[in-house]
């Protein structure tokens, strides 16, 4: 159910798994990566949406390397209102109703069922909520979309503004745009891609890449307690 | 076969903690 509105988006599940990647102890474990993200964009003076990690990793049957979910951290916008469809519209109506369905049955999956009969819900779901959750069910393969293509060069990509995301042979870019992203950013770490979104236009700066490489810099040795 | 991935479960479950904690701050 969870799918993209976007037709042209490929959706792959994958059963990558950081926690199964031992290389450096606790370096890589859930809580670790969780932390990270929010360090990133928590603490920074920029309004970054969300920000999200993905892990590269080797499928032997196709013989492909690709990038999947991580982790990720949501940290909401100012104008959460936002939406493609106009409130009050039966397509705002019916695009509330498959995403709430949608959130309660992720949220029953992990909870259980509400004995409380309180809606588990509640507001509606932002475009921009929905373009990160629909986010978890991405993945690429390395050099093709955004992501992809900064883990294959190592250089990464900043795009910003409207005209750029359209213009940007990305499906993700596109859908990023339709969902009120302005900005979308791609860092190549040592084992993946860190990227940052935000519904505000951000001009290229060092200070973000740099904290990125820092906070993600997987060629430390600390003994594996993550730093 | 309805099992969510770990590394998505583990971010679901952060999201919709947070999701809950900003419609009560709002």
């Amino acid at each position: 159910q969870l799918q993209p509105s976007s037709s042209a988006t490929t959706t792959t599940i994958t059963t990558n798994n950081i926690n199964n990647d031992t290389r450096n102890g606790s370096f890589f474990n859930q809580d670790s990566l969780q932390q990270r993200l929010q360090l990133l964009i928590d603490g920074s003076m920029e309004s970054w949406t969300y920000a999200i990690f993905w892990q590269s990793s080797f499928e032997p049957v196709s013989n492909t390397s690709m990038l999947g979910w991580g982790d990720g951290y949501y940290r909401g916008c100012e104008d959460e209102k936002k939406t493609l469809a106009v409130p009050g519209t039966e397509e705002y109506i019916a695009v509330q109703a498959h995403r709430k369905n949608v959130l309660r049955e992720l949220n029953s999956l992990i909870s259980g069922p509400s004995t409380s009969g309180e809606d588990s819900v509640g507001d509606e779901v932002t475009d921009t909520e929905w373009f990160f959750l629909v986010s978890m069910t991405q993945s690429f393969v390395t050099g093709i979309g955004l992501p992809g293509m900064a883990f294959f060069t190592g250089v990464p990509s900043w795009v910003a503004g409207t005209d750029q995301l359209v213009s940007t042979p990305c499906e993700r870019a596109r859908h990023a745009q339709v969902s009120g992203m302005q900005t979308l950013v791609c860092v190549p770490v040592g084992n993946g891609v860190v990227e940052l979104g935000s519904t505000e236009i951000i001009f290229q700066n060092s200070g973000i890449l740099n904290k990125v490489r820092l906070v993600f810099n997987f060629d430390v040795q600390d003994g594996g307690g993550g730093g | 076969s309805r099992a969510v991935p770990l590394a998505r479960k583990a971010s679901l479950v952060k999201f919709l903690e947070k999701r809950k904690e900003r419609m009560i701050n709002t």
